[in-house]
């Protein structure tokens, strides 16, 4: 899901 | 990081280098949609933003700088370098029909109403589109050349690793993105027929030909 560090992959 | 992960992702850049060396060896783009190139370079640019605002890893800085300076080296060469060998007429798909439609849906369906968020939900959208301008190409020549088929099974592969990749995540980290999952599954159907053409000829070494 959407975390508040954005998005791991590519 | 899962092994279905880094593979997609080692499939994906491979696809990158194949094409970008195909142009650059034969110096020609015969047979290349730069439609679809454009588009992948839009895909990259909406998608990355973020390089500059979070750091996740080395490889994800490294591998996000390379697919984007890979896709527009290819647009260069496509549209500036070898334009004469710019098959245009046979690269008429009209991507209007696949941009509005895709900005539009970013608008109402992503996971937060932020700017980068929405220009992450357009990529993850056009991503699974952006491959049709190429397919369209190849269905309108008939043909495509075998190097360009190894390109296109290495781009269709690396979403599908990614679909195992997502359940893997989905089992082992409880990670779950609906959006990217739903896009990433689109994007491999659309392959299925050339997947389909690309083992039953290419694979036994016919030039891959479709019924004109």
């Amino acid at each position: 899901e959407y975390n508040i560090f954005g998005h791991d992959e590519l | 990081m899962n092994i279905f992960r880094l593979t997609g992702d080692l499939s994906h850049l491979a696809a990158i280098i194949i094409l970008l060396l195909k142009i650059w060896k034969t110096r020609s783009c015969a047979g290349i949609s730069g439609k679809s190139q454009i588009l992948f370079a839009i895909v990259f640019t909406t998608r990355y933003l973020d390089l500059l605002s979070s750091f996740i890893s080395l490889y994800n800085t490294s591998m996000k700088v390379i697919y984007i300076g890979c896709a527009y080296a290819t647009v260069y060469l496509i549209y500036m370098k070898f334009r004469a060998t710019y098959d245009g007429n046979h690269d008429s798909f009209r991507v209007e029909f696949l941009v509005v439609p895709v900005g539009g849906l970013a608008v109402l369906i992503n996971h937060d109403f932020s700017f980068l968020e929405i220009l992450w939900t357009f990529s993850i959208y056009l991503e699974s589109v952006a491959i049709l301008p190429q397919l369209f190409m190849i269905s309108k020549t008939g043909e495509a050349e075998t190097i360009t088929t190894h390109y296109l099974f290495c781009l269709g592969l690396y979403r599908a690793l990614y679909i195992v990749n997502w359940i893997w995540r989905y089992y082992f980290e409880a990670f779950f993105d609906l959006i990217a999952i739903v896009a990433g599954v689109v994007q491999t159907i659309l392959y299925c027929d050339f997947f389909y053409l690309y083992v039953t000829k290419v694979l036994k070494g016919k030039k891959l030909s479709l019924p004109a």
